[in-house]
């Protein structure tokens, strides 16, 4: 029943597919219940949002935008020579692109409001991406970050000290202490056999992972496999296969809308924009409930290449689709009923030291850890989320190697795939790779690393030096899981979704944001211009002050006797101001100011001091100058003061 | 004064170091770290340029401006790092490089 009329939106396949009925994100339904992600913020950290275009204009959030290239408010994107900074405002209009203005397209959130922090188009360090990821962190709710470290397939990096700092504090005091949200894309190095365990970004226990898959639900061609992936949504596939429509930019080449937003870049923002609409129902769900949800509610799909696996939660993972495709309509109603997770318990294992050889595969190297009951009694916990294994291991040719993490299940996570193209010769030092595929199991039990060597190196080269292993999850029990499980299937009707039907929601913390008053650049140059501009007319003034002083002191008619003042009131006044107030109009004019008020003259002295001497003449001189074009005649300086100036 | 303004988003192309400072205990925390932020950068010859976004206890020191020799930049950077490495209200530092990241 929904109809827009932007030009393009009958091509946005990804929200209403009327050619394969069902490859979409399944998102009218909650449209035609209001729900459009009003009242949630959301920013693409990128390399800029051109909020100016009429699709994003309305929807644009200043207040939690800012610009961290050229440090400033305004997130605009600059026009590159590659003509390459549309980025941002396309993944932009992937999640808040405004409905029926008869422009362009529409946005899977339309109702929120999306703001853009600039932070790619220039030199990134670590304190700069720190701040991107907490920058206005009490007004944006949902980061969208649709980059990473290179998809070379040798790459093995992400956020270092300060950008992990920021994730953690991000989910701790963000979003009102409800934990802002990262959604991350995993991933282009489909083909150079690149895996996102090997991307900091994607594999951090603090983010959402979303993988894409093109019409036909299929892995593209550039997507990458991933332990850590949570789930996955559309994006654009081959050359057969029709890409993502959304809002551009107008500079250079844009114009203002395209057809070709592929890449996970493309599958993030829809899964940010489903997140907002996620939050509009239910804006007290937590970091950890949102990740929840995705898990319980992301839909399997027949996919033959997919390598999908029940664990022993009844949860379904494949490598290459996550818990599978984000369903806007499952999101929403389950986020309408849910209530929060228990607090994150976690388990650190000691640092098993092994210096164990890697034998070449077939062979394998295997080494276990023993979570007892005991370990798990101090955090309480008893059901798994994440997964993480942090190892040092030396090795040649790090690409050779497979590292394969068993749960006590015997749940099996493909963490370090095998990469061709990685001949780095300097091995692992405490990287840490993860999974979630043991999400909802028990915690307690062994778990088993295998680490096989499949170059093609004769001899067997590689040595684990050190592996550690942390857990990460919940008190709740295998049963709790089981009970939420059936408590959502019984909302998918959409009996709980409208306005009649609210949980109650704590309304959050106040945290201030730490930044004080910035003053912007701009507005320390314009004060520094004018306090220059200050300075020098005050010492102009005190110049000129002291000169008609000095000048007044030695002309004759003050030497001979006192000057002759022209009556004024008694009042003492301090020297200088009597200049200041001297009247620069002569007698005559000063009479016929009086005679027009009806009263005589009472005194014919002149008004105009006989200090209009050479020195103050210049006075005069300047006040006709300032007074502009109509000059009087030169004044004869013995003769006829009164004639003088006015 | 355009690159440090309030908290510090970005060093003006020179050295820079991220530092986080060990937390006095009591009042005004954020004023005595400040305080002792602009001793230590003081102390390895750098200008304290701010709070890392909401980071409590981490700021960016940055080079002061003014062209250098590469040699002298160099012994500047052994310095700094000699004086953070050893100080005591240092928890940890880093010195800030390029990270390449690619749009997806």
């Amino acid at each position: 029943s929904i109809h827009f009329n932007d030009p393009k939106f009958p091509q946005q396949w990804h929200l209403n597919n009327r050619r394969s009925p069902g490859r979409d994100i399944n998102v009218t339904g909650v449209w035609e219940r209001n729900v459009t992600g009003r009242g949630v913020t959301v920013v693409v950290v990128d390399d800029g949002v051109e909020h100016t275009i009429q699709d994003i204009a309305p929807n644009y959030c200043p207040e939690g935008s800012y610009d961290l290239n050229s440090n400033d408010p305004d997130p605009m994107p600059h026009p590159d020579t590659e003509n390459g900074n549309h980025h941002g405002t396309r993944c932009a209009g992937e999640i808040a692109a405004v409905p029926n203005n008869s422009f362009c397209a529409v946005g899977v959130a339309y109702g929120s409001r999306i703001a853009g922090i600039r932070v790619l188009d220039g030199p990134l360090t670590d304190s700069m991406e720190a701040v991107a990821f907490n920058k206005h962190y009490q007004i944006n709710d949902i980061y969208s970050c649709s980059w990473g470290p290179d998809d070379d397939g040798k790459t093995v990096d992400g956020p270092h000290q300060l950008g992990k700092a920021a994730l953690q504090h991000g989910v701790m005091a963000g979003r009102q202490g409800f934990g802002s949200i990262f959604v991350v894309a995993s991933g282009n190095g489909g083909q150079h056999n690149d895996n996102c365990n090997y991307d900091g970004y994607a594999n951090s226990i603090y983010t959402v992972t979303i993988g894409a898959v093109d019409e036909e639900g299929r892995m593209p061609f550039y997507a990458e496999e991933c332990a850590s992936m949570l789930a996955v949504t559309f994006s654009g596939g081959d050359k057969m296969l029709r890409s993502i429509v959304t809002t551009d930019w107008d500079l250079q080449k844009g114009t203002g809308c395209t057809e070709g937003h592929t890449g996970t870049s493309a599958a993030a923002p829809l899964a940010a924009g489903m997140i907002a609409l996620m939050l509009q129902v239910r804006p007290c769900l937590t970091w950890r409930d949102v990740q929840h949800i995705i898990v319980f509610t992301a839909t399997q799909y027949e996919d033959r290449r997919a390598d999908w696996l029940t664990n022993e939660a009844g949860f379904s993972h494949s490598h290459q689709h996550g818990f599978g495709l984000l369903n806007a309509w499952r999101l929403v109603n389950a986020a309408k009923i849910w209530t929060s997770v228990p607090y994150l318990a976690s388990y650190v294992s000691p640092v098993l030291k092994e210096n164990k050889a890697i034998p070449q595969s077939p062979r394998s190297l295997e080494v276990l850890w023993n979570v007892s009951r005991m370990d798990l009694d101090m955090s309480g916990l008893k059901t798994l989320e994440h997964v993480a294994v942090t190892v040092s291991i030396s090795h040649p040719r790090r690409g050779s190697l497979e590292l394969t993490l068993f749960c006590p299940s015997g749940m099996m996570s493909l963490i370090g795939a095998p990469r061709s193209m990685d001949s780095d010769p300097n091995g692992f030092n405490d990287w840490t790779f993860s999974t979630v595929r043991c999400w909802g199991e028990r915690a307690r039990g062994i778990y088993r690393l295998v680490v096989r060597d499949v170059g093609d190196e004769p001899l067997q080269v590689g040595v684990l030096q050190r592996w550690q292993l942390t857990l990460y999850g919940s008190v709740w029990s295998p049963i709790d899981i089981r009970d939420r499980q059936r408590l959502l299937e019984g909302a998918m009707s959409g009996k709980y979704l409208h306005d009649g039907f609210a949980l109650p929601c704590p309304p959050g913390l106040k945290i201030p944001e730490e930044d004080g008053y910035v003053l912007t650049p701009n507005t320390l140059k314009m004060l520094v211009l004018v306090g220059c501009f200050t300075v020098f007319w005050t010492v102009y003034y005190m110049l000129e002050l002291y000169l008609s002083q000095r000048n007044m002191a030695s002309s004759p008619g003050c030497r001979s006797g006192p000057c002759h003042w022209p009556p004024q009131s008694r009042r003492p006044r301090e020297e200088g101001t009597e200049l200041e107030s001297v009247p620069l109009c002569n007698s005559k004019a000063a009479d016929s100011t009086e005679m027009e008020n009806g009263g005589p003259s009472r005194t014919s002295e002149r008004r105009t001091p006989d200090l209009l001497h050479e020195g103050d003449w210049s006075l005069a001189q300047n006040k006709r100058a300032l007074d502009g074009p109509h000059q009087h005649p030169p004044p004869d300086l013995l003769q006829g003061k009164e004639d003088q100036i006015c | 004064l355009a690159e440090t303004s309030g908290p510090v988003t970005q060093s003006s192309g020179g050295l820079s170091w991220a530092v986080h400072l060990h937390s006095p205990e009591g009042e005004w925390e954020e004023e005595n770290l400040a305080r002792q932020a602009n001793a230590v950068a003081q102390a390895a010859g750098l200008v304290n340029a701010g709070r890392i976004g909401e980071l409590q206890g981490h700021f960016l020191f940055v080079q002061p401006a003014g062209h250098r020799e590469a040699a002298e930049a160099e012994a500047m950077r052994q310095q700094a790092e000699a004086v953070l490495a050893e100080h005591a209200a240092v928890r940890w530092h880093s010195e800030q490089r390029l990270l390449k990241r690619a749009k997806r």
